[in-house]
């Protein structure tokens, strides 16, 4: 795009990919749905 | 060759050739009309006299004869009077810039000075439609970093969420719990199989 | 001044005319009519050149008034006194427009130039300022992908 020779170019060439960094936040919520599912068995397990 | 004497035509607004012909077109008719009324104010007086010899056609004559010899002087004496006001009067010198060409002066290379402010120009509008455009995007990525910062900020509330209900609950350490409710398990099933050894 | 020269010129060509077609002419010419009429001759005679040398004159006057020539002739006496020092021949028209209106448009060209500059300067410190914001937002953006993970590490 004719943008890229502007001023900064740098800036909008090192975008970083949004939709990915939201998409990477599923992963957080599986990981902490696992750890509260492991919670819930421990806890059944001890009581 | 005809000197066309276009610069002068600028100035003046007429070319001073067309001007000088205007004149001596007037004057030549200026002439013939008042030859005319000399003819015509003599044959008046004639009619007044009955014992006049002289017929309309001699008259007429002398009107030619006068008018032809007006006429060959007025031609030589209007020619040089044309070259002298073409000379001095309507004339442009060489040296003389009028007021509204001096731009030419300043701007002598013009057809290629011309040429490369057209490139520089049209190079500068590209720069700037590209940076238009570039501040654009920036814009543009400032409104998806809005939904992107709300986004994260919800699940760092959510995190403070889950955090709130264990402490409600009365676990703010899961660690120090489990390790206790371990323990006392534990220690239970201890008790447990020290009771069920005892009762045997 | 031309306007005199202008005056001085026309005044010489009637004296001469007039002095060509002397009264001795025109009796020599209306001879018959001399012979009849001396003094009438005489009086038709002085008509003739009067009314002549007034046409004349009057003509004269018509030209300079409809070509405004008297405040023409001023202005061009100014500017030749302005260009004495002036021994290099002057620029012309070449007669070709499309070259000849170089030189007009090459001022405005210039303006706009600078004009264009003057914008897409303006317009590089707007775009450095929005620059800065999206790079802070950036790094607000990975400070709170950080804290995230910080949040989920110490659950796992």
């Amino acid at each position: 795009p004719a943008y890229l020779q502007t001023s900064q170019a740098q800036v909008l060439s090192s975008k970083p990919d949004y939709q990915k960094i939201l998409d990477e936040q599923g992963e957080v919520f599986c990981c902490v749905e696992l750890v509260l599912d492991e919670l819930q068995q421990a806890v059944k397990l001890l009581q | 060759s005809v000197n066309p004497m276009a610069y002068e035509a600028q100035f003046f607004g007429f070319t001073p050739q067309t001007c000088m012909l205007r004149v001596y077109i007037a004057f030549q008719d200026y002439l013939f009309e008042t030859m005319l009324l000399v003819e015509s104010v003599m044959l008046k007086k004639m009619d007044g006299f009955p014992d006049c010899k002289i017929s309309p056609f001699e008259l007429r004559k002398s009107t030619e004869k006068f008018l032809l010899f007006m006429k060959e002087h007025f031609d030589k004496l209007f020619s040089k009077m044309e070259e002298v006001l073409l000379q001095l009067v309507l004339n442009i010198p060489k040296n003389v810039l009028l007021p509204e060409d001096k731009v030419h002066e300043q701007y002598p290379d013009s057809k290629e000075q011309f040429q490369a402010l057209q490139d520089e120009i049209h190079q500068l509008q590209e720069q700037y439609r590209a940076e238009a455009s570039a501040g654009q995007a920036l814009r543009a990525e400032l409104e998806e970093q809005k939904v992107v910062q709300a986004e994260l900020e919800k699940i760092l509330q959510w995190f403070d969420g889950l955090e709130n209900i264990c402490r409600k609950y009365g676990t703010s350490n899961f660690k120090e719990s489990f390790t206790f409710l371990t323990q006392n398990s534990k220690k239970l099933q201890d008790m447990l199989k020290d009771v069920e050894k005892k009762s045997k | 001044g031309r306007a005199q020269v202008f005056a001085t010129v026309v005044d010489t060509f009637l004296e001469k005319l007039v002095a060509a077609g002397s009264y001795q002419r025109f009796a020599n010419c209306y001879r018959c009519f001399y012979r009849l009429q001396p003094e009438m001759t005489r009086s038709i005679y002085d008509q003739f050149i009067a009314q002549l040398q007034t046409s004349i004159k009057e003509e004269i006057q018509e030209v300079k008034n409809e070509g405004n020539l008297e405040a023409l002739f001023n202005s061009l006496d100014k500017i030749v006194e302005e260009a004495k020092n002036q021994e290099e021949p002057a620029w012309r028209p070449s007669g070709i427009p499309e070259e000849d209106i170089c030189s007009t448009v090459v001022p405005y060209l210039l303006k706009h130039k600078l004009y264009l500059q003057k914008v897409l300067k303006v317009k590089e410190e707007e775009n450095r300022k929005v620059a800065e914001s999206v790079l802070a937002g950036r790094d607000r953006i990975a400070e709170l992908q950080q804290r995230i993970q910080a949040r989920k590490h110490a659950w796992q």
